[in-house]
């Protein structure tokens, strides 16, 4: 992926980061676009051990599939015992009726399945994982790729600052360069505890967020 | 479309988790516009671990009335991070070849300054300006007063005043104050309007009161193009 950065854009690239324990990922080819035929374009993001987790959605009245997925796993759990985000660029999952909703949830289930795989115990509270989809709308998802290639990613799930990297090129659309920062912080009553956080963001056009 | 995935591993309890992402993405990710289009699929999610936490005693961060120092640290760190964050998308934003900050200050309320910050920060004659390099604040008046149709009544014509703020720390250009014209110094406009950040600052009262920042870019002949060429 070296030199696909603009000249200009570099200096918002880093090239190394303080990363939060616990957390893991990986940026994998599926070739969701069928011309994209070398660029990670699937990632996962997970914690190694079940967490918190909240998010916010478009208040679009057409909300994709993934986020009408998503904001389920999150009511359903009360915001706990979420393993982490699986996300794939190159088709946004945007206006596929009840197919695309299959398609969502067979993704997080996929992932679900990947930590089942690893001895993990069911907690019983259906699917821990969030699911996101960028791309072009209307078009339906070739699920059956990006469901082959779900163990691979998991497989290669890392907390080297590579894999943020490429994870973080695995969610590009029409972006020129990946978005990743991270950042270390101390609490007031812990002040001799380092607390890190760490942030991946995509976006290019199709941008006045408003979500709740 | 936006995504947006951070992670901490600070201990963190759910509906602080919630809150805390609320309070941050009204400050960054939903303070930001490119060209004015709401996605489909805009996400940004938060996940806390507690991995880093000392063993005994776990304190896990509640969110509780009043708030404790630790949520509300913890708030502040996120609401800075997740505006870093949200800036980098607007600097990459299609065709754009500008930063721009926009400051509405001395409103009756921050709901009032955010709304005229993004009437402002969506508008094509604002943003085609900016291309042009063109100090022209009549367009910003104009979004500036439209944004009373969205329910804002801060906006006084008489009380308004429109300034650049350069980003090397030499002083605001004055364009417009309390809604007279300035005579201003076209070669100043035009050096501040060189630089690819630049920020431009609302004063919607002499008097004291709320402000709210919105980021945007410009809109360039590569936006179309881009746009143009991109198929569904």
């Amino acid at each position: 992926l070296e030199g696909q950065v603009p000249h200009a854009k570099a200096k918002y690239v880093p090239t190394s980061g303080a990363y939060p324990q616990g957390f893991v990922v990986s940026g994998t080819h599926v070739g969701v676009k069928a011309s994209n035929t070398r660029f990670p374009d699937l990632a996962i993001i997970a914690s190694e051990k079940p967490c918190s987790g909240a998010a916010v959605f478009t208040k679009n009245k057409f909300q994709a599939a993934p986020v009408t997925v998503s904001r389920e796993v999150l009511q359903k759990r009360g915001g706990s015992g979420i393993r982490g985000v699986v996300i794939n660029s190159g088709c946004a999952n945007a206006v596929t009726g009840k197919q695309g909703i299959e398609d969502a949830r067979s993704m997080a289930a996929e992932v679900d399945r990947c930590f089942s795989a690893q001895g993990e115990p069911d907690d019983g509270q259906g699917s821990s994982t969030i699911v996101m989809s960028t791309g072009v709308i209307g078009q339906p998802l070739p699920i059956a790729k990006i469901l082959s290639k779900i163990p691979t990613g998991h497989a290669n799930l890392d907390s080297s600052h590579d894999a943020w990297y490429l994870t973080a090129r695995a969610i590009m659309t029409t972006d020129t360069f990946p978005k990743l920062m991270t950042r270390e912080f101390t609490l007031p009553s812990t002040p001799n505890v380092t607390y890190r956080l760490a942030g991946l963001t995509k976006g290019a056009g199709m941008i006045h967020p408003n979500m709740a | 479309t936006l995504l947006g995935i951070m992670c901490t591993d600070a201990p963190v309890a759910p509906e602080a988790l919630k809150s805390i992402l609320t309070y941050a993405v009204d400050r960054s990710f939903n303070a930001i516009s490119i060209d004015g289009d709401t996605s489909t699929n805009d996400t940004v999610a938060l996940l806390a671990n507690g991995a880093a936490a000392p063993p005994t005693p776990f304190k896990t961060i509640k969110e509780s009335t009043p708030y404790s120092e630790d949520y509300l640290q913890l708030r502040d760190t996120v609401t800075s991070f997740a505006a870093d964050l949200a800036s980098l998308v607007v600097r990459d934003g299609e065709g754009a070849t500008k930063f721009v900050t926009i400051r509405v200050t001395n409103a009756a309320s921050y709901e009032d300054a955010k709304k005229v910050a993004s009437s402002i920060a969506r508008s094509p004659l604002v943003k085609t300006a900016l291309y042009g390099k063109d100090a022209n604040w009549g367009r910003i008046l104009c979004a500036t007063g439209y944004a009373s149709e969205c329910g804002v009544d801060s906006v006084v014509p008489t009380e308004t005043s429109v300034s650049f703020v350069p980003t090397d720390g030499s002083p605001e250009l004055k364009l417009l104050v309390k809604g007279e014209p300035e005579a201003v110094d076209e070669n100043r406009a035009a050096q501040i309007l060189e630089e690819e950040d630049l920020e431009i600052l609302v004063r919607l009262s002499e008097k004291p009161g709320e402000e709210a920042v919105y980021y945007t870019c410009d809109f360039s002949h590569e936006y179309v193009t881009i746009n143009g060429d991109y198929r569904t």
